[in-house]
């Protein structure tokens, strides 16, 4: 597989990291998913990557790549931030070659990562209709996350025709962040969409929410999609080439 | 606990 542009590459493991070290790649003809729940099973994340988004890509059978985002992580930061990016795997290798190439192609880095036997669980993702879709550009929601964590380790997402409404409280007190549905829209990237059928009130673990912003750099806009009794749905686009999905239960009062 | 109950729920019912 490869990217002219490796840094999206590198967008992507780092928006996954934090939440899972290592995760099984499913590689077929049709390009690469990936599907793996945090260590306490209360978040899932969902990568897919369609063989049409790489330069060139070619997979002659299917095959589960055990791999460790943590060390992938940390080979992709010796990545120039112009450089292509060729992943390959030999039949029957117990490793995943990563080569970078300059723009200029007079610099050839080449990395071999050891790969993993991990027991890859498959979910079934079903197709929900939400009662609420929100649009919103990804670096505003990341400073909501950061803003109500100051507040408290739970944020409460409250939608109305009007707006959505962040809230958090604790030991200091409480707070709430209230955004206005954009009316005229100039610049879509900018803009604060939602499509509501009923009204949702949940609330969510903080930490969680900001985990998922690590991924912001993938996409100017972020996708909250909520129904009650229903995990959170928050996606980041991957530029004609799929998305990362991530799933988090929310918190049931108890 | 609950959440991961309910998120494994979710998802293995599909």
């Amino acid at each position: 597989a490869r990217l002219l542009h490796g840094s999206i590459f590198a967008k992507v493991i780092e928006g996954l990291r934090e939440l899972v070290n290592e995760a099984t790649w499913e590689c077929s003809g049709n390009g690469i998913t990936l599907q793996a729940m945090d260590s306490s099973h209360v978040a899932l994340v969902s990568l897919v990557m369609r063989s049409e988004g790489f330069e060139s890509y070619r997979c002659d059978r299917n095959m589960s790549l055990g791999i460790s985002l943590v060390s992938m992580s940390k080979v992709l930061k010796t990545m120039g931030k112009d450089d292509s990016l060729t992943i390959r795997v030999n039949d029957d290798s117990d490793s995943i070659i990563i080569a970078m190439e300059s723009q200029n192609q007079d610099k050839f880095a080449d990395y071999e990562l050891r790969l993993m036997d991990l027991d890859s669980e498959h979910l079934g993702i079903p197709d929900t209709d939400y009662s609420c879709a929100i649009k919103m550009p990804s670096s505003e929601f990341s400073r909501i996350c950061r803003d109500m964590s100051i507040m408290g380790d739970s944020v409460l997402i409250c939608t109305t025709k009007e707006g959505v409404k962040f809230s958090a409280k604790g030991d200091l007190g409480q707070g709430s962040i209230r955004l206005v549905q954009t009316t005229n829209i100039e610049k879509e990237e900018e803009a604060v969409i939602i499509e509501m059928k009923e009204a949702v009130a949940l609330t969510f673990a903080v930490r969680y929410l900001s985990m998922f912003c690590k991924a912001a750099p993938l996409s100017p806009q972020v996708g909250l999609s909520l129904s009650e009794d229903t995990p959170l749905m928050c996606e980041f686009k991957i530029a004609e080439m799929g998305h990362v999905r991530f799933y988090l239960a929310p918190k049931i009062e108890d | 606990n609950i959440q991961q109950q309910f998120l494994l729920n979710f998802f293995k019912q599909y």
